[in-house]
């Protein structure tokens, strides 16, 4: 464990608590992406079917309990909670999960590390994990204006990515036999899809403006 | 080769 690693699971762990806080708090889903939402549950899934078999450390089970935990709560207060389930924009919220899964699942079958079962399913997670984010940007620049608190989550969820990135890094020149192309290749698709919503989130925040994504 | 396959990262 590296610091840079530490402060990304901190960074990932306090988006998530602050996405489910505020759905819990003000019994809203304004602005959320269930289909993100969803996607990032199926991503937890398939990233940590190894939970119970390999055991790595207490925090490394800890935080994946937490990471599937608010996962699936925050789609379960968007799905099915009496009110915050009437605050989901539906008409808005259309992007087709299938666009994503699919090509992420063959690209997984097709570009890994080893050809079986939890390995496909480890990169599949990966793939998606990457591009998972894209419905609620979509859905971001159709609403034209996003609430601070969507914006702190997306940033966080960036933020994460781009900690991590530093710690492939770090592991990459501390530890001999450290190789995961897949993963830093994932990663920094991922945290380049951010970076647009970056700008535009630090432009509006240095010019005390209300966040407008361009259409 | 010497890659180590265990996925220790969240």
């Amino acid at each position: 464990m590296n610091i840079f690693r530490l402060a990304g699971d901190m960074t990932h762990l306090f988006s998530v608590l602050v996405l489910l806080l505020k759905i819990h708090t003000i019994k809203s889903c304004a602005g959320i992406s269930l289909k993100t939402q969803e996607l990032y549950a199926l991503v937890f899934t398939t990233r940590y079917l190894d939970i119970f078999t390999d055991f790595i450390s207490l925090y490394n089970t800890v935080m994946k309990l937490i990471f599937l935990g608010s996962s699936f709560s925050i789609v379960w207060y968007i799905r099915r909670h009496k009110i915050v389930r009437r605050s989901y924009d539906k008409d808005q919220d259309t992007f087709r999960h299938y666009f994503l899964v699919i090509p992420c699942l063959v690209l997984a079958v097709f570009i890994n590390h080893k050809f079986t079962f939890k390995e496909v399913m480890w990169t599949f997670s990966l793939y998606l994990e990457a591009v998972a984010i894209l419905p609620q940007l979509v859905l971001l620049q159709r609403t034209r204006n996003i609430d601070n608190l969507t914006g702190q989550y997306v940033f966080l969820l960036g933020a994460y990515r781009a900690l991590y990135i530093l710690n492939w890094i770090y592991r990459h020149f501390t530890e001999p036999h450290y190789v995961h192309w897949i993963t830093w290749i994932a990663g920094v698709v991922q945290t380049l899809l951010y970076a647009d919503f970056f700008y535009y989130y630090f432009q509006s925040w240095k010019n005390n403006e209300k966040l407008q994504l361009p259409a | 080769g010497g890659t180590t396959l265990k996925h220790d990262e969240l």
